[in-house]
């Protein structure tokens, strides 16, 4: 039975999207069976995908909005990667935008419900957030069991984590008494710069065990993805920024069979 | 009389607040009065001249619910910064980040008429806007004559510029019929990164003229801004990141008094 994680944060340009795309390719290329879900209007998963905003195709948004079954708007990613799926957002105008979100705030469980039906086919369902913390990512927190915020290594970054620990213990009381954090995440960790050790110490003093041993650096490999239309483990194996999620997968793995 | 630029992306982190931080202190050593009004419900702005999001005074959120007049919101932002002002978002909550967009999308001229009060007090105000085209940027763009939009040197952040286009005209035909382009800046251009140079040159041949002929630089000295609480001028003025901002106010200046 699947496990639901909302990849969220208030900040933008943090990791999110990496995140889902290359943690889940690497857990999937692990054998596990994983489902990323483009919950941000922006459609930036899609687009590492190949799956553009431009496509003919439904997604979320037809889910949401006109109640269309979640298994219509599954797609393949990669034919490297069988085991990993998409659900594109496919929300391509401030219109849709405005349906997307008002349907969220009408009903609060309905990502919950509607997400319900394929978590037995998945061990992980990664949901990909937009940098806000209303809808649609408190949708995507009522529906999650568990949360994991991307924290890129700056103090811009730093200072909204308060945030999203608010927001989510409100969800935790009003909609969802079984949220929980998967983890934090250092991301974008830059050697040239004088404070990354400070921030890094920073975070760990602050969020303790909760973060992740592993530590993503900043490697321009990675911003490739939306250009290549695939995840950083199918074009370059051997580049820090493939390694260290690699090296994320099997610290999760690592605990999850300790629980 | 001054000009209102909105400072939008839908695309998280391409340096929306670096930008109307660092451009702002600019014009403002320029002799030029600049406002500096923190859109965004995160804070940002605020935290990069130590104005905090735990302090105890009132902010834009008091000027648009509860009608408190926006001269009472205007704070100095640095004492070598005369001609520099901030009003903070001051947004702490998500009940408060409610109301604060419910004003707007009940009334969306309100921030315009909130503005228009204090317009013959500045040459330039600029709106730093949450990486969203919904409220509150919608007003934001209501309320501007023009709108800046930053690029960072990436995929991920080229493909959204469309999005942002789109939105403008629509707020165009239906808002506010007097909104131009102020520019498309480059931002956090690195020289390792090998996708540089194609990003540039497919940036400008979209864009054409309407693309500064500064380009920013990735400079960690700039995101040391949160922790210093003061603009890159203030205390690294020979950093790339300063010189190109100081550039980029030349240029405005040049256009400006050209126009
Ligand atoms: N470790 C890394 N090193 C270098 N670049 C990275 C890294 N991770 C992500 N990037 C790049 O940084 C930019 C921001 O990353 P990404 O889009 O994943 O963040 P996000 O939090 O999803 O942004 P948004 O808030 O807009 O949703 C992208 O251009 C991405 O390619
Ligand atoms: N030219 C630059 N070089 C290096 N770092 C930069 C540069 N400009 C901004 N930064 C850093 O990158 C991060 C993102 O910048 P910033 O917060 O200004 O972007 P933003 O678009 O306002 O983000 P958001 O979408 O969250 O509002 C911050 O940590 C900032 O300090
Ligand atoms: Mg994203
Ligand atoms: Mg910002």
């Amino acid at each position: 039975m699947g496990q639901i994680i909302a990849i969220v944060s208030q900040k933008g340009g943090v990791g999110k999207t990496s995140t889902a795309v290359n943690l889940g390719a690497c857990l999937s290329a692990m054998k596990k069976r994983v489902l990323l879900v483009g919950m941000d209007p922006q459609c930036g998963l899609a687009r590492c995908f190949g799956l553009d905003d431009t496509g003919a195709g439904i997604g979320l948004l037809e889910s949401i909005r006109d109640g269309v079954a979640v298994s219509e708007v599954i797609y393949p990613s990669h034919a490297r990667l069988p085991r990993l799926d998409i659900i594109p957002a496919n929300v391509r105008t401030m219109t849709e935008e405005g349906q997307y979100i008002g349907s969220m705030d009408r009903e609060i469980n309905l990502l919950s419900r509607v997400l319900e039906r394929v978590k037995p086919d998945y061990d992980y369902i990664f949901l990909d957030c937009p940098p806000r913390l209303n809808n649609p990512t408190q949708a995507a927190l009522v529906a999650a069991d568990s949360y994991l915020v991307p924290i890129q290594c700056e103090y811009a970054s730093m200072a909204t984590v308060g945030r999203v620990l608010r927001a989510a213990l409100e969800v935790r009381r009003l909609h969802n008494a079984r949220l929980g954090i998967f983890g934090f995440l250092i991301t974008m960790a830059d050697k040239r710069a004088a404070f990354t050790v400070k921030v890094v110490q920073e975070i760990r003093l602050y969020l303790k065990d909760r973060v992740f041993r592993t530590i993503i650096p900043r490697d321009p490999k990675l911003a490739e993805i939306p250009n290549r239309r695939e995840p950083v483990i199918a074009y370059d194996l051997q580049s820090p920024g493939a390694r260290a999620y690699v090296q994320l997968a099997r610290e999760i793995l690592a605990a999850d069979s300790g629980r």
